[in-house]
């Protein structure tokens, strides 16, 4: 593979697949969302259904802004809180056929990306380590 | 610049200068630096003292992660924690005379870099937004 050709790559030999991804699930509390969230230590996750159909990502940002009260931060409404109400949707999405090219494109603006088929089933994600770490693989030759 | 030259550059003008970073500083309480990640929207900013030094980082995942009580997180100990407590040091950091590869090199594991110069002056960050821009935009030549 020489350094131009790689862009052309496709994107399905960089991929984490979806069975390596924390998420959480429609319905869940935003307490449980924030538990998963510190727990694995990711800053934002993704939201499917029971189908594992992409729904929504889930930051501790957009937790901690839903609860930010007056004078203090409203910890006890979190149990009452559903992830769907906090979650942000569209996710960044990429197809699976497409190419490196266009996955280092859209991740200048996200931090990862939510890897899709034509029936919107979540088959993994596209991160920004992984395509810098490619990067600098092919630049210096 | 061709290609490769752009590899040599100096990091200096991808720089975010200090001026435009939200940080907080060294004393504060972890209610205060909670407050600033959620309202700047960042998931984690430096931490400096007096003298605009660099101290450590603070993330949302740090603080959340230092009141996880075993039944409820305990939100009210927030304004007794200092952000000193939860920060982590030492902070990935670059010196301002670096160059562009060695910045790419570390993103690879750091979502940014603190800027520093010999003495240890917070001078700015380089992220990975700015480095993956530059790769798209030298990439094509
Ligand atoms: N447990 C860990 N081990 C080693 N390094 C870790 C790590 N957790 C975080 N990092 C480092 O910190 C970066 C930012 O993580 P963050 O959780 O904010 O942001 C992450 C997170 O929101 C999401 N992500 C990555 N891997 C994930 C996974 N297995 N499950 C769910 N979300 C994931 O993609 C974003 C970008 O990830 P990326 O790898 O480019 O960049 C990661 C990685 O370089
Ligand atoms: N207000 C905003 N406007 C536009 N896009 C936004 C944004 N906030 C976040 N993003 C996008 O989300 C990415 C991850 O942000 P995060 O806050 O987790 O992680 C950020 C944050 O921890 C830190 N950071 C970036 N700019 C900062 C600033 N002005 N002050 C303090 N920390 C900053 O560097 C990390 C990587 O930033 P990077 O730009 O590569 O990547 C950013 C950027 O692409």
């Amino acid at each position: 593979v020489t350094s131009r050709d790689f862009l052309d790559m496709q994107i399905e030999e960089f991929i984490i697949s979806s069975e390596k991804v924390a998420h959480v699930q429609v319905g869940n509390s935003a307490e449980h969302a924030l538990l998963v969230l510190t727990k694995t230590g990711y800053s934002s996750v993704p939201v499917l259904d029971f189908k594992y159909r992409l729904k929504g990502l889930v930051s501790t940002q957009m937790i901690t802004d839903a609860i930010l009260g007056l004078d203090h931060i409203e910890y006890e409404r979190l149990p009452d809180i559903k992830v769907d109400d906090v979650m942000q949707s569209p996710v960044p999405t990429i197809h699976i056929n497409e190419k490196f090219k266009k996955g280092l494109d859209l991740l200048i603006n996200h931090p990862f990306l939510c890897v899709v088929d034509d029936e919107e089933t979540f088959i993994g994600i596209l991160t920004r380590r992984v395509v810098l770490k490619q990067l600098k693989k092919h630049i210096y030759q």
